[in-house]
């Protein structure tokens, strides 16, 4: 049985992408294997991991919308251990075509059932992590039904991050009622921190006050190599391995290692 | 008949609300009317300017979902001729109320018709922004479809930034076809330019060659002053406006109103 994360966030830009590919490929690095599934339109965790979103032969979309199959439509990535559900632009169309199908919140934990039931899709995986696009909507409402272990929250250090955090928890607590009871809050994980400023450490002092001890010590500094790397179509650990991005993201892939008594 | 933009782009934290609430006060302070009109749930453009969404007792859901006037919707900021009609988080329950409504994705532009028609609320508006959140959802579309003189694309210097630039290229295609064919691209606003990596000049050059013509020269940099300033629930031109990023959305603002006739 994997541990199924959801990365998720309404606010935009915070990290969630970045997270997502990055802790998932220190975690395939040491011997976890993983699956990464990019459920966002935009499908940056699949141009983040190298594959041409617009060559992809089946996508989360066709798992999403056409009940095919998770074997079907998983890639490598070409790093051991670490496999992709790829996007697909049709994904923009998921939206409105999902709102009239049965099930419509929980074909995404449909999908990844298999993982739990099937003994040769059930070894495969150690670590399911699924990216979310920025917003509540039918999508990121189905990474959080799938979510079997909880959600991963990536908090930027700036104050408008901040406001959206409570309509966050309450649609997180509306899912857990009403479709996924096991979703808990894995933690939070400040992002983009910029050590220079005042903000940041108000902001993270501010999440730490709300949401006591549930936020990751790790805290992950802006590092303009982590943003560099999507364009290589690389995570983190293979374009700067010795950068701060990257020791914060080893860092903070031990922390959730540890909590999850895998270290 | 006031000018009327949207400020969108699905890809999240590139700017758009910052880019709506500052261009919106420079425009405000020299002398034009100004209504700047939040349709995102998080409702981060209402507090930028320093109103409480949750106080907020009639909102753009009411303005969308209910047909509620926007005379009624929109209020005062404290700063002269800058007006709002705010969001509030009841927005985030609209997208899925909007699909079965009459012209769904008109319903923004029948609301701020009023402002052409109407002799007493004509005269009110010289500009009107229109905050999108980060999706090419149904909220996304009536902003498009409302924005009779273009939409504005803030694009952070950032790879996975240009990756979604095509798909917000074909989508506003699509709505002009189908919507609103007035909707054109009045251009492109670089934004969090970080002058001390290649990065940030490699993405400009690169949306410069693939929109030629249509990029504002203006490029806002990164600056830590317009992040700080939405927790005061102030623009940059009262919080710091001699900082880099004022002086850049003072020239933006300049470029905007040479652009349309109007400097
Ligand atoms: N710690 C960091 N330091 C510097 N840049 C970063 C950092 N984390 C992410 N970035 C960059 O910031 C931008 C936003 O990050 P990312 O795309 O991961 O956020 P997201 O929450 O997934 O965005 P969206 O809401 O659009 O899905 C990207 O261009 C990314 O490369
Ligand atoms: N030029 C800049 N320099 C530094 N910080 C900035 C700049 N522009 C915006 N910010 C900050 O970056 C974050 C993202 O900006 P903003 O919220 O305006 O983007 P957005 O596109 O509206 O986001 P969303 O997609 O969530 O609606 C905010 O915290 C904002 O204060
Ligand atoms: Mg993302
Ligand atoms: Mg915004």
């Amino acid at each position: 049985m994997p541990i199924i994360y959801a990365l998720a966030n309404q606010k935009g830009g915070v990290g969630k992408t970045t997270t997502a590919v990055n802790v998932g490929a220190y975690l395939a690095e040491w011997g976890q294997r993983v699956l990464v599934v990019d459920i966002d339109p935009q499908a940056n965790a699949t141009s983040s991991l190298g594959i041409d979103k617009r060559a992809v032969p089946l996508s989360t979309y066709d798992l999403l919308v056409r009940g095919v199959s998770l074997s079907r439509v998983m890639q490598l990535t070409g790093r051991v251990r670490l496999d992709l559900a790829p996007a697909s632009p049709a994904l923009a169309g998921a939206t409105v075509e999902l709102v009239s199908l049965p099930q419509r919140e929980s074909r995404l934990r449909q999908a990844l059932a298999v993982l739990n039931t099937d003994e040769e899709q059930g070894k495969r995986y150690d670590y399911v992590l699924i990216d979310c696009p920025p917003s509540l909507g039918i999508l990121t409402v189905n990474g959080l039904t799938a979510a079997t272990d909880g959600v991963i929250i990536p908090v930027q250090c700036e104050y408008l991050a901040l406001e959206g955090l409570s309509q966050l928890v309450r649609a997180i607590e509306l899912v857990r009622r009403a479709l996924n009871p096991k979703l808990r809050l894995r933690g939070l994980v400040m992002t983009m921190y910029d050590a220079r400023t005042n903000l940041s450490r108000q902001v993270v002092e501010e999440v730490r006050r709300h949401f006591p001890g549930r936020v990751f010590n790790t805290i992950i500094p802006r590092s303009v190599r982590l943003s560099e790397a999507p364009s290589y179509g690389e995570p983190i650990i293979s374009y700067a391995p010795h950068s701060a991005g990257a020791l914060a993201y080893a860092a903070l892939t031990r922390e959730l290692l540890a909590g999850d008594g895998r270290y």
